[in-house]
């Protein structure tokens, strides 16, 4: 078979919000990611590695929504979701609701490959990566100013109104 | 929200996505990310698909699965099968964008909003980076 791959940071993002110097970081870590799926399918790794390695590094980044850099909940905290499918076996894995684990993709790949179910949330999610040595840090970890400053500017507007162009500043 | 699509040297197909979700959200709400044919779905021989935007929209309209239908009993392609689901969710000013790819790895990334980060290796394996 021929190999493809393509990933996305996330929609919602205007000219305006972006620095030359924000937009060539954006590409860069973008760039990487793209490559280094792409690397793993070249060398014959499966789709599903693919996927995963160019995940983990969107998600290490802090400049996109997932990970480290995720958006905040009204009360400041973090909560990821991750999901992972199997073409082949339409197997499938999913997380939510997670504080502590680094890489939420590679828990949502835990649930699809070493338990029966597809969707674990919260205390139980962060129970299974525990029982199977996945990284954690404090919840603090993944917060940035950026994300706190981005609460701070909604959490504003929404007061007062919710026009479409607020959907597109919380999407992202 | 992040997220990847594949197809391997074996032709199987692979999705995945992670988000943080929404700005101001509740604690507790969750989007279309880990929800599978929503925001996530593969299927071999069909497309592979992940998604981006505002999740309620994308669990209401089953997008990621939505594509796939649309290629596999109404026999789409790829490139009219997600345009189709994005210009549903634009009629119902639902936000967002997606990358698929199908079988003989062809790559499509639609959006609605003012600009998504993408980027692709198709068969030609030219690297694409896009914003805007």
């Amino acid at each position: 078979s021929p190999i493809a791959f393509a990933i996305h940071g996330g929609a919602g993002v205007a000219p305006k919000d972006l620095t030359p110097e924000q937009e060539a970081e954006c590409r860069k870590v973008l760039a990487q990611a793209v490559q280094e799926g792409h690397a793993t399918l070249k060398s014959g790794g499966s789709g599903l590695e693919a996927v995963q390695k160019a995940i983990i590094i969107l998600e290490d980044s802090p400049l996109f929504n997932a990970g480290r850099g995720s958006v905040l909940t009204a009360a400041g905290t973090v909560e990821m979701d991750a999901s992972i499918m199997d073409g082949r076996t339409l197997q499938a894995g999913a997380v939510a609701g997670i504080t502590t684990v680094r890489n939420p993709i590679l828990l949502a790949n835990v649930v699809m490959t070493k338990t029966p179910h597809v969707l674990m949330i919260g205390a139980g999610a962060e129970a299974l990566a525990r029982e199977h040595a996945l990284k954690t840090e404090a919840p603090e970890w993944f917060i940035t100013p950026k994300q706190m400053e981005k609460l701070r500017r909604a959490q504003k507007k929404s007061a007062v109104t919710l026009s479409p162009e607020d959907i597109w500043m919380r999407v992202g | 929200t992040v997220g990847a699509v594949a197809l391997d040297k074996e032709g199987h197909l692979a999705a995945g996505t992670s988000t943080g979700g929404l700005t101001n959200k509740k604690a507790g709400r969750v989007g279309d990310s880990p929800i599978i044919g929503a925001g996530t779905y593969a299927e071999d021989g069909v497309c592979a698909v992940s998604g981006t935007g505002h999740g309620e929209f994308f669990i209401r309209n089953v997008v990621g699965h939505d594509v796939a239908a649309r290629m596999k009993y109404g026999k789409a392609t790829l490139v009219e099968a997600a345009d189709a689901v994005i210009a549903r969710l634009s009629e119902q000013k639902g936000v967002g964008g997606i990358i698929a790819i199908d079988a003989q790895g062809r790559v499509h990334a639609p959006f609605n909003t003012p600009g998504m980060f993408r980027a692709w290796i198709g068969t030609d394996g030219q690297v694409e980076v896009k914003i805007f």
